[in-house]
């Protein structure tokens, strides 16, 4: 392994290859992502990890302040559920948001997003709080009524066998029919990852 | 207008959920 100021990255020789069979990418794309990694996991503590409060930065330009929706993010980056994005971990789940990648994938990963205690089902209760935490957000405001009423229209649409719940069957037939609910879902920067990071040509140890 | 909307579509426009903000540094 290489990086001796970032020992708990474990970027070696046969590493790359491994993520790069695991994921959508190839190996150099492996490595550019690497060059990003670098960057988001030196940004406040340089330990060659990922902190919450990285992602808190690179989303909002700020490190304070709570945001539901980084939480989620985060938690499902964390695969090993210690508090911080390692970067096999970083390649993994960005590997669901790569152009290419399984719809089947996409839809998972944010029925998962949305699932908020994780119990299998997306709740009313879920959606209502996700819905406040956007206004807040955005400093809108909404009486309770329209808030509710946007949930039943909601739950109205997807929720098909009415128990009010989204499960996952559900959630699949609710995006297929409002694709737009998975923009965010794909990041075509992700295509043109060796011309974003060409810095990755000078750690290079392979060739694709 | 957030009222036309469906919660998802709202809850999809959070910074939070936008990733390619990654990109941006």
């Amino acid at each position: 392994c290489f990086e001796p100021r970032q020992p708990r990255l474990k970027k070696c020789a046969q590493e790359i290859p491994r993520l790069a069979n695991e994921t959508i990418f190839t190996t150099n794309e492996v490595e550019a992502l690497y060059e990003l990694f670098k960057k988001l996991s030196s940004s406040i503590i340089d330990d060659g990890l990922i902190h919450k409060e990285e992602l808190q930065l690179a989303l909002f330009q700020t490190p304070s302040g709570e945001n539901l929706f980084v939480d989620r993010i985060f938690d499902l980056f964390d695969e090993k559920k210690n508090g911080v994005i390692e970067f096999d971990e970083f390649v993994h789940a960005l590997s669901v948001f790569h152009p290419n990648a399984p719809m089947e994938d996409k839809i998972d990963f944010a029925f998962r997003l949305y699932d908020l205690r994780q119990t299998g089902f997306i709740e009313r209760e879920e959606v209502k709080q996700m819905v406040i935490a956007i206004l807040m957000e955005s400093d809108m405001t909404l009486s309770d009524d329209l808030l509710e009423a946007i949930i039943d229209k909601t739950f109205a649409d997807a929720d098909a066998d009415k128990d009010g719940r989204i499960n996952s069957e559900e959630w699949k037939d609710f995006v297929l029919r409002n694709p737009n609910l998975l923009k965010n879902m794909t990041l075509p920067y992700l295509k043109d990852l060796t011309t974003l990071f060409p810095s990755f040509v000078f750690n290079t140890k392979l060739e694709d | 207008q957030p009222t036309a909307m469906n919660a998802f579509e709202l809850i999809s426009m959070s910074k939070g959920l936008n990733l390619s903000n990654l990109f941006d540094i």
